[in-house]
């Protein structure tokens, strides 16, 4: 499938953000800026994070809060793409209700999203 | 979206690119192939150069007139013993038969390696990414703690040594005599552009000690059928031959190419299957075989044939691994080189297993825990003792003799100028 890395890559680090909110018992928001203020200024990570928490955060916000997980997130977000014919790719145990619903209503929560008119851009 | 669209870093990037490729030293200002920064293939995959302004000072020459001026072989002995008149070089180093080491390998012998820290939220703290832009530009590899040529101190605790620095106990005059030539995803059939970064001058330089593992990426790929995409045992042969050929031309006589067999790796099914991945662990969710299954879906795997649910595909996968390591015994017995001899090695898992037990440990403790599949620190450093118990029992003369002046080296250079 295209950009398989993408999507590892995706699933990781929401993983990471949403176990973060977890562990500190704290909000997805409160999470992101842990994680990016963890980062070394080196290489411009710590201001690339910011970058991106900018451009991706408020939908991961939405969609983690309406209890869905890194799967359908990244889904959502079109980092990883289920390819016409191939096998829908999850790290996480599926749902309860079938992967279409919950994807459709995932996609309903960030339609108005400015994010999503931009070209999925690695 | 491409930063390297961005007219002033084109030509750093251009650089970048180029040592990424090229497998050659980013900051190398006499083009000599080494350097005096770490990373960026720099020191950490090839000895520190002692003067990055004169190509003909490096690692691994023989002494330019004895290093009565200068240091030329950057292994810290050089100048004159007042006492006497005599050279130090010529003193401590004559007739010790010096040698380097040279690994040619994939991610597995640069040591490729993700700290579960960064990636395991309840850890994660302002330290945990502080070696992150290091580890970047190393492309995720730590090669200054890998088995074959690490110098720094282990992380794990072990006692045990890489080849370099056994080497370098032996014998203080190879100090910095190393290359680590690793790179991701190499095997035999992409070996071509990686050698030629291999600095050796068969006229001005010691003989070198190469070690040839390809340890994995000949049988595995990403693809949903793996098998296809294997070397076959007659691909393999050819391009190992082509190898041998080309390190024959381009090494001192004397040196010596050790074969690596390739593992088997129903190893990691077998230990990890069950066991939770660090994102699975806080909630008890995601197990190694949850991920395999992942990336393998994605066909991102680095093994799928290993990582795998499927028994018959690991029994295949292993089945050509033993196939090409068959290829290898077979040339390391058969054939004969001018300025090399061949010597042939198992990549043996469980013999390192059974070492690790023995003193407590499990064998899932042997596999790098992010990615569920590379041998780590513990494993490549009990694997290089186990190389170097087998060379000093059966081919000592491939290790040099030891140099009786290690100590007056110590006492007149100390740390030699260190790595």
């Amino acid at each position: 499938p295209s950009n398989g890395h993408a999507c590892v890559g995706c699933v990781v680090v929401v993983s990471v953000i949403e176990q973060l909110a977890q562990v500190h018992n704290s909000t997805v928001r409160a999470s992101m800026e842990r994680l990016c203020s963890y980062l070394p200024e080196k290489l411009f990570l710590k201001s690339t994070c910011y970058s991106v928490v900018r451009v991706f955060g408020p939908d991961i916000i939405k969609l983690l809060s309406a209890d869905m997980n890194a799967d359908v997130v990244c889904h959502t977000l079109q980092f990883c793409q289920q390819d016409p014919g191939q096998a829908f790719c999850h790290l996480y145990p599926l749902p309860k209700e079938t992967w279409k619903s919950t994807l459709e209503k995932a996609r309903q929560i960030v339609k108005k999203s400015p994010t999503l008119k931009y070209s999925r851009s690695g | 979206s491409d930063i390297c669209s961005l007219p002033f870093l084109a030509k750093i990037c251009e650089k970048i690119k180029s040592t990424l490729k090229n497998s050659v030293p980013f900051r190398d200002v006499d083009s000599d192939k080494y350097s005096v920064s770490p990373t960026l293939r720099g020191y950490h995959w090839r000895g520190r150069d002692c003067n990055d302004s004169n190509k003909m000072a490096y690692p691994g020459r023989r002494p330019d007139n004895w290093d009565v001026h200068q240091d030329s072989n950057c292994n810290g002995i050089w100048g004159v013993d007042p006492k006497d008149g005599i050279p130090y070089e010529k003193k401590f180093c004559e007739g010790s038969e010096p040698r380097g080491i040279i690994l040619l390998g994939d991610s597995a012998g640069a040591h490729f390696h993700i700290p579960p820290e960064w990636i395991t939220a309840s850890q994660m703290s302002l330290k945990s990414f502080i070696d992150l832009p290091s580890a970047l530009t190393d492309e995720l590899n730590w090669p200054q703690l890998s088995g074959a040529t690490g110098f720094l101190n282990s992380t794990s605790g072990l006692k045990e040594n890489s080849i370099y620095l056994h080497l370098r106990n032996r014998n203080r005059c190879n100090h910095r005599d190393y290359q680590n030539l690793a790179k991701n995803g190499a095997s035999s059939q992409n070996l071509e552009r990686i050698i030629e970064s291999l600095s050796r001058n068969p006229r001005s330089d010691h003989p070198a000690i190469v070690i040839y593992a390809m340890i994995g990426n000949d049988v595995c790929n990403g693809k949903i059928d793996p098998v296809p995409k294997m070397t076959t045992p007659e691909q393999f042969y050819s391009k190992v031959m082509e190898t041998l050929k080309y390190l024959n031309s381009h090494l001192p006589n004397g040196s010596h190419v050790i074969l690596y067999g390739l593992p088997d790796g129903t190893f990691l099914w077998d230990h990890l299957h069950n066991r939770y991945h660090p994102l699975g662990q806080l909630n008890e969710d995601v197990t190694y075989e949850r991920f395999y299954t992942f990336l393998g879906c994605l066909q991102v795997s680095s093994c799928h044939g290993w990582m795998s649910s499927n028994k018959t595909l690991r029994a295949l996968t292993s089945e050509r691994a033993e196939q090409l390591s068959n290829i290898l015994k077979k040339i390391a017995i058969s054939k004969k080189f001018t300025n090399l001899d061949l010597l042939y090695v198992d990549f043996d898992l469980q013999a390192v297993m059974k070492k690790w037990q023995k003193r407590g440990g499990q064998p899932w403790q042997l596999i790098e825990p992010v990615d569920g599949f590379h041998p780590n620190e513990v494993a490549l450093l009990l694997m290089a003792d186990g190389l170097w118990d087998k060379m000093q029992l059966q081919w000592p003369q491939v290790l040099g003799k030891e140099n009786p002046f290690n100590p007056q080296i110590e006492q007149v250079f100390g740390d030699q100028g260190g790595h």
